[in-house]
């Protein structure tokens, strides 16, 4: 049961019920895709917002954080057991698709849905 | 790396599956073909702006039916010899392979069905070319159905997905030949009709419609049998064991 495991873990966390502001969350970021240098062939869309995670993993990874068992685990290891075991890092974990208008080099327009380009929401593993 | 040519920056990546299909893709700068302008343009971009919200999201309620539609340009329109009311133009669209993991689900051909060459006003419409015995002759196939095209008046939208997806399978360099043939409207031979200053772009293009097979394919892989039908967006969850 984690509450007995938490009783036992110091850590910051214990003190603070609620999210502290440097741990694991999705923060927005947008692009132009001029500025990655595909505008020579992308149409559309000229804006881009990929987001990224950032932030440090709590000891107790809270449900809702959608942790796996093992980066529970994994966290255990590295206040227990051997602190060369790094901590979960904080990655996406759910993402949207995004259309894109390209021109191919042979001149022909493509229509074109690709997957996994916007971070929607973050994890610990 | 700041600077440094994009393409240069993805080379250090290869490995990383977009990447490597944009090294494939994406024409280099000094690469581009001129991008094709006019009613091919315009009609990709109105079909975005209805597939997608202005952040790129696609949107829920898109009717596109596939997750790439590829414009394709004529190869060549070749003006055959006048023969009684008709005039027809010869075009050849090439049918490029795709990378393995999409599949054909629709090919339509968009043409102007309302043609004004000089002082002439024609209507017009589309025959697929088939080839019938030894000599090839004149196609009279139809049974293709029409529409009127979502964006201009005057163009028409046929869909000839089975006559494409019959030449799609085969092996080898695969064109798409079409007769596109017009008539003066008022049934009187043509005389001396300029196709030439008639670019092929300014009468038809085809569009090619694919799904992406690869993540239905890695989903079926993923489940043991059975599973698939309760299969939702959500399918992590079904995988991952409840805590």
């Amino acid at each position: 049961q984690t509450d007995s495991i938490t009783s036992g873990v110091p850590g910051p966390f214990r003190e603070h019920d609620g999210l502290k502001s440097n741990q694991c969350s999705l923060h927005p970021f947008q692009v132009s895709f001029h500025q990655l240098g595909w505008d020579h062939w992308i149409i559309a869309p000229h804006l881009y917002t990929p987001n990224y995670c950032k932030g440090i993993c709590p000891r107790v990874l809270q449900y809702g954080l959608n942790s796996p068992n093992h980066a529970i685990i994994q966290n255990l290891v590295n206040e227990l057991v051997d602190q060369s075991i790094p901590q979960p890092s904080c990655v996406p974990y759910k993402y949207v698709p995004i259309s894109i208008l390209l021109v191919e080099a042979n001149g022909s327009i493509l229509y074109k849905e690709y997957e996994d380009m916007i971070a929607q929401s973050c994890t610990c593993r | 790396k700041i600077g440094q040519p994009s393409n240069a920056l993805m080379a250090d990546a290869p490995s990383l599956p977009l990447i490597r299909e944009l090294l494939e893709g994406a024409p280099g700068k000094q690469q581009r073909k001129p991008p094709v302008l006019g009613h091919p343009l315009r009609y990709m971009l109105e079909l975005y702006q209805r597939s997608a919200d202005a952040r790129g999201r696609p949107r829920e309620n898109r009717t596109i039916g596939a997750t790439m539609v590829r414009l394709v340009r004529p190869l060549a329109d070749v003006a055959r010899p006048l023969r009684g009311p008709w005039n027809i133009q010869t075009l050849d669209f090439p049918l490029r392979p795709n990378q393995v993991a999409y599949q054909l689900v629709q090919a339509t051909v968009v043409y102007r069905h309302q043609l004004h060459l000089a002082r002439f006003h024609l209507s017009c419409h589309v025959e697929p070319w088939v080839q019938k015995g030894p000599t090839n002759h004149f196609p009279s196939s139809g049974g293709y159905s029409s529409k009127p095209s979502m964006l201009y008046k005057a163009w028409t939208e046929m869909d000839i997905t089975q006559h494409v997806q019959r030449l799609w399978n085969k092996k080898g360099r695969r064109v798409l030949r079409l007769y596109f043939m017009c008539q003066q409207q008022k049934g009187s031979d043509i005389l001396e009709l300029q196709w030439h200053g008639t670019s092929s772009l300014d009468t038809a293009f085809l569009l090619l419609y694919f799904n992406d097979t690869h993540e239905s394919v890695q989903k079926a892989k993923l489940l043991p049998r059975g599973l698939e039908e309760f299969m939702d967006d959500d399918s992590s969850l079904l995988l991952r064991r409840t805590r």
